[in-house]
């Protein structure tokens, strides 16, 4: 069985990226096949993990229906960890998917071939900072969405509208998907904000919410200039025991 | 004489609100007069300075041609410093744009007649992040162009984009618009990230950097929740100052 989460969060900078290439490879670690999809035309996962942004084998011809999934697959240097890169002219795929019937379905049918293969026990989709098409595919495709939440005002202004989102997705292209979990980033314990934005959640998401809060951890951001995931590039930092545990805790959850 | 400045980057999340709201606040407080326009579908800058996102009465129906601009400005708490405001449905507005004839000076157009009165000494674009039809109508109707680069690795990696972006747009719909400044923003300097993001830049850019740099201030990120600018909320704070030392510098650029 291949479970399929969409990481998302229309706010920019809240650590969607960071979250998707560091659950990844934690999942790889703990023995589990994993597909890490780029769905963002900034292309930051495949840079992150050491990857060059190859034209037209990326996810790009993929949604178009010119390349198949299976087809635009690479390893990476961690084993069990695979990776589908992103390219600049993905931005443009937008407004060409918008012309199609299956605009909203176009990443879910090439995903089922490679669902149904059961070669991955997971698969992480890092999506852009905007609820355009390509985050609705996300949508469309994923079994559940794990929302990074930043501790800073702006994010929790902007919570209200992923969720009212998940909704109405739930409501017309798929039914099944489900809120995997709420998880703070950049949680830094000297800051009476950060202390007072997780308080303010947990009162109104009671239950949905990760019990592993990232912090903020400088190796986390020095990592991805080394195209290096964390659990590389600095195995004992803070920000590499925050993502183990959250491995931990998303297996228990899928 | 009215100068029009986009402050844009299609990272998330690198201070282009922050830098929006309070360039915007310290250009009103030395006299200038000064429209701050919220092109972004989250609507962080209308409400980060305490304004209620309306429906019917932001920029959305302006770039539908339903409302003249004039009609939909706001004033402030900040004497001499209007907002135009923005809504969650502008986030569909780049698929009505997208039909239109003139789907690259939508923006332009609405602004015309307020620059012909030659009400505002400045008017700002704060974009959402994206390349898309939003930001694009932007860069079409400014007269330069204002790049917030936050001091970390993937910020640094799309630096090149909307450079390219902005040549694209010199070389089609603008003619006119050139580069203001590349501003540093959340520079901490306990890190080494920070400096060598600094360093690598200036080396590339040895004109039109701003000599200002941005600190990490939680200043900065708390006034928002208060709906004020940091010179109101934090008057002596490091964000203020450098703020206040940005806008010296702006208006001598400008
Ligand atoms: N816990 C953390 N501690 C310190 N820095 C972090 C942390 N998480 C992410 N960062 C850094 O913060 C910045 C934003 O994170 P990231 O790029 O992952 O966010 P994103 O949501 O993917 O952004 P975008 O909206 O542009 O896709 C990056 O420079 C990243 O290295
Ligand atoms: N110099 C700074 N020091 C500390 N925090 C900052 C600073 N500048 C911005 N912030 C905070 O960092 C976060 C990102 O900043 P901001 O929202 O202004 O970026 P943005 O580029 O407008 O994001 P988006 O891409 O979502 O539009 C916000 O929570 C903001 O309060
Ligand atoms: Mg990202
Ligand atoms: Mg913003």
């Amino acid at each position: 069985n291949t479970h399929v989460t969409a990481i998302t969060n229309q706010k920019g900078g809240v650590g969607k990226t960071t979250t998707s290439i560091n659950l990844a490879a934690a999942l790889a670690q703990k023995g589990k096949k994993t597909l890490l999809i780029d769905l963002d035309p900034q292309a930051n996962a495949t840079s992150g993990l050491g990857l060059n942004k190859l034209s037209d084998q990326s996810i790009y011809p993929v949604l178009l229906g010119e390349q198949k999934l299976v087809d635009v697959i690479q390893e990476t240097e961690v084993p069990k960890l695979h990776v589908v890169s992103s390219e600049l002219d993905l931005a443009g795929a937008e407004i060409e998917i918008a012309r199609m019937d299956s605009y909203l379905t176009r990443l879910k049918e090439s995903l089922d071939p490679v669902i149904a293969a059961g070669t991955y026990a997971y698969i992480i989709l890092d999506c852009p900072p905007s609820l355009g098409l390509i985050t609705l595919n996300a949508l469309t495709a994923a079994h559940s969405l794990l929302v990074p939440l930043q501790c800073e005002y702006y994010a929790l202004e902007g919570l209200s509208v992923i969720m009212d989102m998940v909704i109405k997705v739930q409501e017309s292209s798929n039914p099944k998907i489900r809120l995997d979990g709420i998880l703070f980033t950049m949680f830094d314990n000297r800051t009476n904000l950060s202390k007072d934005v997780v308080e303010e959640v947990r009162n109104h998401f009671q239950d949905g919410l990760y019990e592993t809060v990232i912090p903020r951890n400088v190796r986390l951001s020095e990592a991805p200039s080394h195209g290096e995931s964390i659990f590389t590039y600095a195995p004992a930092s803070r920000g590499a025991n925050a993502y183990r545990d959250l491995a931990k805790e998303y297996i228990r959850r899928n």
